[in-house]
């Protein structure tokens, strides 16, 4: 018998980078 | 404001890797495609894509990274990140885009053009943020 492994699954959103211009006001 | 530095290279550019969409679908990560991300994006509560249009690309003192200047949402911010030079930037219509895609795809095997000045990426802001 061979144990599944569990697969990492990864949030959609970790892959996008988070461009936050700076918020002065 | 120095630009934003990301110094390592997360797992889940690696081929194959299992990514999970806003409405529980799984897909590989070479799988994904522009309408993934919009419509991930369009049912999260807190977050939204913007386009992010490339506006300069240069080196670093570092020769492992580069600058790459943004001009970010309907206002065009301009945001620099400095980023390593193998890091997948999501292009829109396009796809994933490096600005060395030769070493992302040996690193990752993720199949990668070239990024280059006036691509638009995806990103990501708050939907609150004003």
């Amino acid at each position: 018998n061979v144990e599944p492994r569990s697969v990492p699954v990864f949030h959609w959103h970790s892959l996008v980078p988070f461009l936050a211009p700076s918020q002065s006001e | 404001t120095p630009p934003a530095t990301s110094s390592s290279l997360p797992p889940y550019f690696m081929k194959g890797s299992i990514i999970q969409l806003a409405n529980g679908e799984l897909k590989k990560v070479e799988d994904l495609k522009t309408e993934d991300f919009i419509q991930s994006a369009e049912v999260s509560s807190d977050l939204k894509i913007d386009s992010s249009t490339v506006e300069r690309i240069e080196g670093s003192q570092n020769p492992s990274f580069a600058i790459i200047q943004f001009a970010v949402g309907e206002h065009r911010a301009q945001v620099s990140v400095e980023v390593l030079v193998e890091y997948p930037f999501f292009v829109f219509g396009q796809g994933w885009s490096s600005c060395c895609p030769e070493q992302t795809t040996q690193l990752f095997n993720l199949p990668c053009i070239k990024l280059s000045v006036g691509d638009v990426c995806i990103s990501l802001t708050l939907k609150n943020l004003k």
